[in-house]
C-alpha cells in the first residue's frame, strides 16, 4: 500500500481488507486546516480475488459509491460511477470500477495515470519476492535485494526507489522521479499471485513519457498470465495512437494479445481506457 | 482469503484540492507546500483509521511518498 502527498493532491492506494474510504472526511478536514478545499475525487479498483473477505461497503461497488458520495461536499456536483466489464468476460471477475466527482467537468490534473493489475505471475519471477530463510536482514535491505533481483530498478533508471520486503513474502516500493511517482505492490503466493504497477507521467517529455516502454519493462518483471491496464488521461487529451502503440508493443515484446478495450469519459478525470491482455496461445 | 491475509487488487483514492481564498487562515494562505504542511501525526491518525501504518518514506521537492503496511 502507498500514500503520496503533493501540495494539492493526495493519492492513497491500499490492498488487503482496509477501510480506505474512511480516510476521505479526515483528509478533507486536514486540507481545510491548510486552507485547501476539495476540487475532485477519483476512486478506482479492479475486481477482488477474495470479494467475500471484504468488509462493508467493499462487498458491492454501489455501496462504496454511496459511502464516497456521503463523504464529499456538494460543490463536487459532476459525478459518475461506472463498472467497465470486458465483453469477453461474462462475470465481473475482470471488471474495472471507477467513481469520479468534480467541481468542474474538465480535469485540472496534467499527469496521465496508468494503473496495471497482473495475476498468475510467472513462478520464477515471483520467487524473487519471498524472504530467504537464512535472511537475518531487516526489511529495508531485503527490499533492496528484491528490487535488484527482480529488475524493478530497471523500469525507470531516473527514479529514487523506497522499497520494503514483507515477511514471509510480499513487496512494496515507491519510485520518486521529479514530480513523477510510481509504485509496485506484489503478493507472490502461488494460486493467488498478484502484482500492480502504477505511475503518473506525461505523454510528451522525451522518453520518460513513453507509456509503452515503461509498461513493457514493468510487466516483463512479472511475466503475468493476465494483465489489465487502466489509463486515465485527465487533462491530457485522449490519444488513440498511444492506445494502439501500447497494444502493438506488448504484443511484439511480451507476446501479450489485447483481448478487450473499453473507453469511458469521467467528469474531472477525462478519458479512461481499460485494456485486458493475455499471452497469445 | 490468502493465508498471509493478502488481497491483491487494491482500492485507490485520489483527492485533488485548490486554494480556498474564502478562509482567512493567513498562516498557510497559498503556501506552496499546501498539503505537505500537514504534520505526520495527523496523517498517521488517518492511516490508523484506514488500518495502515507507514513502514518506509521518502520525499523530494515535489512530493512525499510513504510505503504502508496493512
Amino acid at each position: 500500500s502507498s500514500l503520496f502527498v503533493y501540495p494539492t493532491k493526495i493519492i492513497i492506494k491500499t490492498c488487503g481488507t482496509t477501510q480506505l474510504l474512511k480516510s476521505i472526511r479526515p483528509l478533507i478536514n486536514l486540507a481545510r486546516d491548510v486552507n485547501l478545499a476539495l476540487r475532485a475525487c477519483r476512486y478506482s479498483r479492479g475486481s477482488f480475488i477474495f470479494p467475500d473477505s471484504q468488509p462493508f461497503p467493499y462487498t458491492s461497488f454501489e455501496d462504496e459509491v454511496s459511502v464516497v458520495e456521503e463523504s464529499l461536499p456538494k460543490s463536487l456536483r459532476h459525478r459518475k460511477a461506472s463498472v467497465m466489464t470486458p465483453c469477453n468476460n461474462n462475470n465481473n471477475s475482470r471488471a474495472w470500477h471507477v467513481f469520479t466527482a468534480s467541481a468542474d467537468v474538465d480535469s485540472d490534473e496534467s499527469l496521465v495515470v496508468v494503473e496495471v493489475c497482473m495475476t498468475e505471475l510467472d513462478r520464477v519471477s515471483a520467487r524473487s519476492f519471498f524472504r530467504r530463510d537464512d535472511e537475518e536482514r531487516n526489511s529495508d535491505s531485503a527490499g533492496r535485494e528484491m528490487t535488484r533481483l527482480s529488475g524493478i530498478d530497471g523500469i525507470n533508471a531516473n527514479a529514487f526507489i523506497c522499497d520494503f520486503a514483507f515477511d514471509p513474502c510480499g513487496y512494496s516500493m515507491n519510485g520518486v522521479d521529479g514530480d513523477r511517482y510510481s509504485t509496485i505492490h506484489v503478493t507472490p503466493e502461488d494460486g493467488f499471485s498478484y502484482a500492480s504497477f502504477e505511475c503518473g507521467l506525461s505523454l510528451h517529455d522525451g522518453g520518460r513519457g513513453d507509456i509503452a516502454e515503461v509498461l513493457t519493462r514493468s510487466i516483463d518483471v512479472f511475466r503475468p498470465g493476465c494483465v489489465s491496464i487502466a489509463t486515465t488521461y485527465n487533462g491530457e487529451g485522449y490519444d488513440h495512437e498511444v492506445t494502439k502503440r501500447v497494444e502493438r508493443v506488448l504484443s511484439k515484446k511480451l507476446g501479450l494479445k489485447c483481448r478487450s478495450r473499453l473507453m469511458d469519459e469521467f467528469p474531472g478525470s477525462g478519458t479512461v481506457v481499460y485494456q485486458s491482455f493475455t499471452p497469445r496461445r | 482469503m490468502a493465508v498471509s491475509g493478502f488481497e491483491g487488487f487494491e482500492k485507490r483514492l485520489e483527492l485533488r484540492f485548490f486554494h480556498d481564498d474564502h478562509n482567512d487562515n493567513s498562516i498557510t494562505n497559498n503556501n506552496p507546500m499546501g498539503l505537505r504542511l500537514i504534520d505526520f501525526e495527523s496523517l498517521d491518525q488517518v492511516l490508523t483509521e484506514v488500518q495502515c501504518t507507514v513502514v518506509s518514506a521518502v520525499a523530494n521537492r515535489s512530493f512525499d511518498a510513504y510505503v504502508l503496511s496493512e
